[in-house]
């Protein structure tokens, strides 16, 4: 499964 | 990167210094709560994991490592070297009751929506992120337990608890921008946001009618 969610936060 | 991202992350930081320095220059950490701290350690575990799968940027990574090193030197203040100081009696929430539907939670409402399967570090990495999302806006129960259970707190905790709570809510006006201007949002988080932003309510209220004027944090009896 590849993640399309980038967590630029924190 | 906007301002209220930016002011919101600087509050955080500020919040864990404030902490900190608090315990290490009173030599105490009474009327803290340890469950609390264990909470956001864990929190920080579980969603800066990433660190090792996803690099987003220098300013990203040196914060999560700042937080998982605030994080952990609290816990070594409180639980080792000022141990003495430690308020166990009045710290008495159950944690579990926040753990077990956080957990069930983050298995069933993440991003991912596919069956846990073993060694899919991807997957695991997401669920565990879910994971800290809704245990951070739930973490700071067991600290406003201990305030509202000794009726008080030091002026200086009271800082601490403005920092930590602003910065969630900074996070939902940035929510709010970039929704606008960037077509971003993340329904979890904001969901997640708003719980833990409104937890706080009853104490801004308090600390902007009592410690702001310069009065101890004492809850009406």
């Amino acid at each position: 499964t590849k993640s399309d969610v980038d967590h630029d936060e924190l | 990167m906007n301002i209220f991202r930016l002011t919101g992350d600087l509050s955080h930081l500020l919040a864990i210094i404030i902490l900190v320095l608090k315990i290490w220059k009173t030599r105490s950490c009474a009327g803290i709560s340890g469950k609390s701290q264990i909470l956001f350690a864990l929190v920080y575990f579980t969603r800066y994991l990433d660190l090792f799968t996803n690099y987003i940027s220098l300013y990203n990574s040196f914060m999560k490592i700042v937080f998982i090193g605030a994080s952990l030197a609290t816990l070594y203040l409180m639980y080792m070297k000022f141990k003495a100081t430690y308020d166990r009696n009045h710290d008495t929430f159950r944690i579990e009751f926040l753990l077990i539907p956080v957990t069930l939670l983050g298995l069933l409402v993440n991003h991912e929506f596919t069956p846990l399967e073993i060694g899919d570090t991807v997957l695991v990495v997401q669920v565990l992120w879910t994971f800290s999302i809704y245990l951070e806006s739930v973490a700071i129960l067991p600290q406003l337990f201990l305030v509202s259970k000794t009726g008080e707190a030091e002026t200086i905790t009271s800082h601490y608890l403005m920092a930590l709570g602003s910065y969630r809510a900074l996070y939902l006006i940035n929510w709010i921008w970039r929704y606008y201007f960037e077509g971003f949002y993340d329904l979890i988080a904001i969901v997640a946001g708003i719980v833990q932003t409104v937890l706080y309510c009853d104490f801004f209220y308090l600390y902007i009618t009592r410690v702001i004027r310069g009065r101890a944090l004492r809850l009406p009896a």
